[in-house]
């Protein structure tokens, strides 16, 4: 029984005044993303990255795994593209540094999947060896010492693949990986393209931040 | 649900889109170009409670509930998000890296009286 007086709620009346709010629901939305990326602040780039190597890399990016875990199991995971620095390198090898931002590992960081992905250019009918040397810090000192190698057989110009394992994962999740390759034989060392931005090697890992120790239910 | 439109004061789904271009976001947010941060607003009388419901039964059960126990203005019923899905987004980090995430339950597709 509506009390004499009183207006029917649902009749015509002040809706929400947009335009009067928008600097506030502007915030609102900056603050709700960054929050939900658990940033502080929007980030600044420190290096910008060229619209060849940003495409070049989203076309390697693998799809999601075939066994993925239905949408209301899975908990908020990040595919993230790294882009190699070259470091310290010489006629017969290159280090490659790869870093990982802290703000999607800022409650730990589970690595699902990484794999390093580079693009070699071989003169026609050769084939190619090279060296993949994963450094990690040693335990001890701030030492990086050669966790695992892996020696890989290219007889193809293209991009090629190498799956990384549990001490490279490791050492994504500490925030910096170090790569080595060390061609062997006689082809040139400049076989893997470094400088050419729409062929720059890259890192991608899947990654699921909070606990590693993840009690899986049976 | 329902979306607002004109000056309905009744539980709806208000749109309101933010163009990243807009807020100076698009150097470091490589997709989408904005966002859909819908929200919902209007009031609930008491007689709409549940509205929609998942299934049309659930509003009547909660009617016959308010009737049978003549709870006239007791608690409350609140215009929330009823549907809601994730928000795909690729940006860039502090240290150039590509990420692409699925930030679940950030767009609001339908509203509805508690």
């Amino acid at each position: 029984t509506l009390r004499p007086g009183s207006q029917c709620p649902v009749c015509g009346g002040p809706a929400v005044d947009l335009e009067s709010h928008r600097e506030l629901l502007l915030d609102l939305a900056k603050r709700n993303i960054l929050d939900k990326l658990h940033l502080s602040q929007r980030p600044t780039l420190s290096r910008p990255v060229p619209r060849a190597a940003l495409r070049t890399a989203l076309q390697r990016l693998c799809g999601p795994p075939q066994w993925a875990l239905p949408e209301e199991y899975r908990s908020q995971e990040y595919d993230i593209i790294s882009f190699a620095e070259t470091g310290f390198s010489s006629i017969n090898q290159t280090r490659l540094n790869f870093h990982f931002s802290s703000d999607e590992t800022a409650g730990g960081m589970e690595i699902r999947q990484a794999s390093f992905m580079f693009f070699v250019q071989l003169p026609p009918n050769s084939t190619w060896s090279i060296n993949v040397r994963v450094f990690a810090l040693s335990p001890h000192d701030t030492n990086l010492t050669i966790a695992s190698q892996h020696l890989l057989e290219v007889g193809v110009s293209g991009w090629h693949q190498l799956t990384l394992g549990p001490e490279a994962q490791a050492a994504c999740s500490q925030g910096h990986l170090t790569l080595e390759l060390v061609p062997e034989g006689q082809v040139a060392q400049s076989s893997v393209i470094m400088s050419d931005t729409a062929h720059r090697p890259f890192v991608a890992a899947r990654v699921r931040p909070g606990s590693k120790h993840r009690v899986r239910r049976r | 649900g329902i979306d607002c439109q004109g000056g309905s004061r009744m539980c709806c789904r208000q749109e309101f889109f933010v163009d990243f271009r807009e807020i100076g976001w698009q150097d470091w947010i490589i997709q989408p170009e904005g966002y859909a941060m819908n929200f919902c607003t209007g009031q609930c009388p008491l007689h709409v409670a549940g509205i929609p419901g998942i299934a049309a039964s659930f509003h009547t059960a909660v009617f016959n509930l308010l009737k049978a126990n003549t709870a006239a203005g007791a608690g409350g019923s609140c215009c929330v998000p009823t549907v809601q899905r994730p928000l795909s987004l690729l940006y860039y980090d502090r240290n150039s890296n590509i990420v692409k995430t699925d930030i679940p339950d950030m767009v609001v597709e339908a509203c509805g009286c508690s």
